[in-house]
């Protein structure tokens, strides 16, 4: 998870599409 | 089938209403060499459209409903596929053989070779050249699109059952699309273009990362840490 932090954190954020 | 059509053609429809919009790309201007410029220009929107494409991943019916481990296994493993059955898409009858990474990004043999993606040139043009022998419709790019992040192979698997639920009923809403178009075969030769679509994608994840190792080609966080998970 650590190596993959920003996945992790955008999967995490919401179940709404990520904004740009 | 255990389920009426229209509960299997919602999946599809769904894949149809929530298919992002085609991003444009930003050109680069900040250097001279064209080259360096076209490259930059295209990993630029490369990272944006993996954004997208998490955004996107979270929407196919099933998806959220898996682990995060299994979110991120997937995504990890199958982003460039389903970046490339895009690119494959709109590249179809193009004049000049050209690849269409964006509406404003078009990149010919001569253009990708000078900036040393060769090699990705023929593979996508290969794959290219085989979506347009068999005609796909949209509902089938879709689809196909959404069965390539499903299919990924990741390893180690969080909750395996679920994603073999998840893989299901994709291949179920091609199955039943398909035969309500009486096209017995149809779904079959889908699943058997997968192979191509898999080697086309490592062929590209190769080049990026030679460009960056190699050539030292700065790249977005996002796109390192997505082509690092390779």
């Amino acid at each position: 998870k650590e190596k993959h932090k920003i996945l992790h954190r955008l999967l995490q954020n919401s179940t709404s599409p990520v904004e740009l | 089938y255990a389920h009426p059509v229209s509960s299997r053609n919602k999946v599809i429809s769904h894949l149809l209403l929530t298919e992002p919009t085609p991003l444009a790309a930003n050109q680069d201007d900040s250097t001279n060499d064209g080259s360096l410029r076209t490259l930059l220009t295209l990993c630029d929107l490369l990272n944006r459209e993996l954004l997208v494409l998490i955004g996107w991943a979270k929407q196919i019916p099933g998806f959220s409903g898996l682990s995060l481990v299994d979110q991120m296994s997937l995504l990890q493993s199958g982003w460039m596929e389903a970046l490339l059955v895009g690119v494959a898409w709109r590249s179809q009858g193009m004049p000049g053989e050209e690849l269409v990474f964006a509406g404003n990004l078009r990149l010919d043999e001569a253009q990708c070779r000078a900036a040393g993606l060769a090699d990705l040139y023929e593979a996508l043009r290969h794959l290219t050249s085989k979506y347009q022998a068999m005609n796909l419709t949209p509902e089938e790019v879709v689809t196909l699109k959404a069965m390539a992040l499903a299919n990924s192979d990741a390893d180690p698997v969080d909750c395996p059952d679920s994603v073999q639920r998840f893989q299901d009923e994709l291949h179920e809403a091609l199955q039943e699309y398909e035969l309500s178009r009486r096209e017995q075969h149809r779904a079959g030769r889908l699943l058997m273009s997968l192979p191509l679509l898999r080697q086309t994608a490592d062929r590209a994840v190769q080049a990026f990362l030679q460009l960056h190792r190699h050539r030292c080609v700065p790249l977005h966080k996002l796109l390192l840490e997505m082509l690092d998970a390779k």
